[in-house]
Formats: C-alpha cells, structure tokens, sequence
C-alpha cells in the first residue's frame, strides 16, 4: 500500500504541474487575444444579441461599461438592493437596453 | 500504519486540487472560445453588410449587466463626473459579465452545459491549442473528472 | 455595510464573484418577501 500510494502521490504531482502551466498559458492566450487591438475593433455585441439573453417583456436591462479597477459594491439585500460603482481612472457608462 | 495515512490524506488533497485547477482551465478555454467566436461572427456580418453597425447599436467588451423586473423602480445618482453611480432597487436584481452573455448568445457551443452537436464540437476544437483538444472533447460530453482519469486523454 | 465588493472593467474573469452576489440578493428578496408575508397574516390570537 505504501509504494502504491508513494507512486500515487508522485503521478498527481506530475498532473498538478502540468495542470499549473497549462492555466498559466491559457491565462497568457487569453489576455494577448482581448487587448490585441484588430480584435477589440469586432469584440462588441448588439442590442438583438442584449434582448436574445434576456426576456425583454419581462426583464429591464442595463448595461455598464466602466474603466479598468472600477469598485462595485453591492449592500447587504437585509438592509437595500443596492449597487454602488466608483471609478478612480474615467467616467462610467450606463445604457438602459431598447425593448425593440 | 501512519505514513500510509499521511500519504492518503495528501493523495485526497492534490485530488481536490486537481480537480479545482481542471475547472479553471475549462473555464478559461470556455472564454477563449466564446471570444473568438465572437470576434469571428462581427466580422462575418461586417463582410457581409459591407460595414460596421451604428456605434449606437453596439456595446464593446468588457462590459456588465444588471437586470431586473420591469416593475423594478430604480432610484439612481450621478456624480457630476459621471465617475460614482448609486443605485437603489426596489426589488431583486441580476448582475452577469460579458462572459456569461457570450455563454448565454451561444459563443461557447452550449460546452458549458456538456450540450455540443459534433459539428459544433469541430469548430471549438479548432479555436484552441491542439494540446488542448482533449479538455475541449472531456466538456463536450459533459464527463467528470474521475472517469477520466488524472487528466484528459491528450495532455 | 457592502456585503461583496468587485473591481470591474476587465475582460473576464468576475463571473464566479456575480455568481455570489446574485445568490446573496436572491435570498435577501427571499427573507424579505417571506417577513412581508408573515407581517401580513394577523398573529395567532393567544388561548386562554
């Protein structure tokens, strides 16, 4: 039992490693691929795509695009629905989505 | 008698991990994903309509979303320099990332659900690393992770 | 009193914090609806 779980322990090391660097590159991947600047220019989506997700009959929404190390504070649902937002690096946007 | 356990318990631990560390890689894949399919869609449409939408009828990544009911009121507050924003609900409300409105417009293939046509499966597939196909595939089928051993088949 | 603070304004990689919020103000609407209800209903006379 000792040699085989020795060995068990070993094996999952490996994986656990491997695992680590295979996130770390996808990490990497993913952030050259969001600020590459040919594909922001079409990393936008509709308001058709907006209404798609949600029932506009039903649901009212709002869209908030804010600068980078934006704070949104949410307050405790006991007390208020709350949403607090405060930029330190430029002005929030905020768009109510069209019904139609 | 005793290291054995010891060697057990750390055996059940890296397994935890391991398998924590699996769904982060997922996710992340999952993005990488539904961003490049995004992209390629915009810029499918662009060449087919010959130009770019209103900017008025576009929202540019990163973004957030707040929904609520439409008998929701909404009290709000702006500071001047549009930099503070307070709002307060009268009822409950949602807020979602970009990402999770990519997952919901379809962008990822229904992967996250284990739900993907094959033909489906193809094009995500080749929208990443191919050593990294075999996570894609595992997603795909909706498997667990002890069925498949330590790892995806692939890596 | 926030409950759950999150820096926006990334790409990615807030979703599992959302995920937590949504659930915090769902059961908040939750104990509230069901303490409106209870306010409601007219308490039990007591017995003699």
């Amino acid at each position: 039992d000792h040699q085989v779980l020795v060995k068990d322990n070993s094996d999952l090391k490996e994986a656990e490693k491997q695992l680590d660097d295979l996130i770390q590159m996808s990490t990497i991947q993913l952030k050259l691929l969001t600020e590459d600047s040919e594909n922001q220019h079409f990393a936008y989506v509709s308001c058709q795509d907006l209404r798609s997700v949600m029932d506009p009959k039903q649901q009212m929404l709002m869209v908030m695009k804010a600068p980078p190390e934006t704070q949104l504070q949410v307050s405790d649902p006991a007390e208020a629905f709350q949403i607090k937002l405060k930029s330190t690096r430029g002005a929030i946007d905020v768009f109510l989505c069209p019904e139609d | 008698a005793q290291e054995c356990q010891n060697l057990e318990m750390e055996k059940q631990r890296r397994m935890e991990r391991i398998k924590q560390k699996r769904a982060q890689l997922q996710e992340l894949l999952l993005q990488q994903i539904a961003f490049k399919n995004l992209v390629q869609r915009n810029q499918q449409n662009e060449q087919q309509n010959q130009g770019a939408p209103a900017l008025n009828s576009t929202i540019k990544l990163p973004f957030i979303i707040v929904n609520t009911s439409k008998r929701t009121v909404i009290d709000c507050s702006i500071s001047s320099d549009k930099f503070e924003y307070l709002f307060n609900f009268d009822n409950a409300f949602e807020i979602h990332d970009d990402i999770e409105v990519l997952k919901r417009m379809g962008m990822s293939f229904g992967l996250e659900s284990g739900k993907c046509s094959p033909e489906d499966l193809r094009l995500a597939k080749s929208l990443v690393p191919k050593a990294l196909e075999g996570y894609i595939t595992d997603m795909s089928t909706g498997s667990s992770w002890v069925n498949q051993g330590l790892l995806c088949n692939s890596a | 009193r926030s409950r759950i603070l999150v820096s926006i304004g990334e790409s990615f990689g807030t979703s599992e914090k959302f995920q937590k919020i949504n659930q915090m103000v769902s059961s908040g609407d939750r104990l509230l609806k069901r303490g409106s209800e209870v306010s409601n209903h007219p308490k039990p006379l007591k017995r003699l």
